[in-house]
């Protein structure tokens, strides 16, 4: 079943 | 010293309560350009990311940037206090380190003025660099027809696939019980275009498949502003952005569904 991924595989942290 | 004046309390109303449901607490910061923030759900899927520039206040000052840590649930309380049309002050002292947000409602014809402060919080929270990105498709259409779909499909299913193409943009959900979709077609922009048109700025289809219960909190936006622009590339997250007019804008980015 797909689940919503986590955005901080996306935007670099901080 | 900061201090922030806006002409309509009422922005500011309704910005918190677009924001409280996605996220209880949240730095703001204030500096010269303005106020802003950037703040993400406790399950880091989605993020906000709220600009108000400076001129778009009736005036606007700010000696030193300060970021002040707010509860969102108790300033939505206290933005209850202040009536729509009220001007807004906000101000906030920094000599000795601010410990409150302090906020002045005026009312139109000036014979009421009533103050309050929120106390302020230290948060410990990450902030991301959002990078600027091309993407492969830009849907603009109405807001209010935004949170009727989302309203719509959120009876039938808990996630929804938007499909982006050429023609028009397709949002469909399934569930246990049913289906259900609704299909938006491209609308070239001309005079007198109606307020509930969609215009699609595409190089290739795009789709994407999200959770409901994501878009039902950015819907909380939709009374800011008319229209709102969803922004979709394959495989990243999908920007939602919601322009406040003459003053900034509300963008939500949720990340893309993967294979659990």
């Amino acid at each position: 079943k797909p689940a919503q991924g986590r955005l901080d595989a996306f935007f670099k942290t901080s | 010293m900061i201090e922030a004046v806006l002409a309509q309390a009422s922005i500011f109303k309704k910005i918190v309560e677009a924001l409280k449901e996605l996220i209880s607490e949240t730095n703001i910061d204030f500096s010269e350009a303005g106020i802003s923030l950037q703040a993400m759900d406790s399950s880091h899927i989605a993020l906000c990311n709220l600009l108000l520039r400076d001129d778009g206040f009736k005036s606007y000052r700010c000696d030193r940037a300060l970021t002040l840590g707010v509860n969102l649930n108790s300033l939505s309380k206290l933005l209850k206090c202040a009536g729509n049309d009220d001007e807004m002050r906000i101000f906030a002292n920094d000599d000795s380190g601010a410990d409150q947000l302090n906020f002045s409602f005026e009312s139109a014809n000036s014979e009421r003025v009533s103050e309050f402060s929120l106390k302020l919080m230290d948060i410990d929270a990450d902030s991301v660099d959002i990078p600027d990105m091309d993407y492969q498709a830009i849907i603009d259409m109405s807001s209010s027809e935004f949170s009727r779909i989302i309203r719509d499909l959120s009876s039938v299913g808990e996630a929804v696939s938007i499909d982006a193409t050429k023609q028009g943009v397709k949002f469909s959900s399934a569930g246990d019980a049913g289906k259900g979709s609704i299909l938006l077609k491209h609308q070239k922009s001309v005079d007198g275009d109606s307020a509930l048109a969609t215009s699609i700025e595409i190089n290739e289809p795009v789709s994407h498949s999200l959770a409901l219960k994501f878009l039902s909190s950015f819907a909380k936006a939709a009374p800011l502003t008319d229209r709102v622009s969803i922004h979709m590339t394959e495989d990243v997250p999908v920007m939602f952005e919601f322009k406040i007019s003459e003053i900034g804008h509300i963008r939500f980015y949720l990340a893309p569904q993967i294979d659990d």
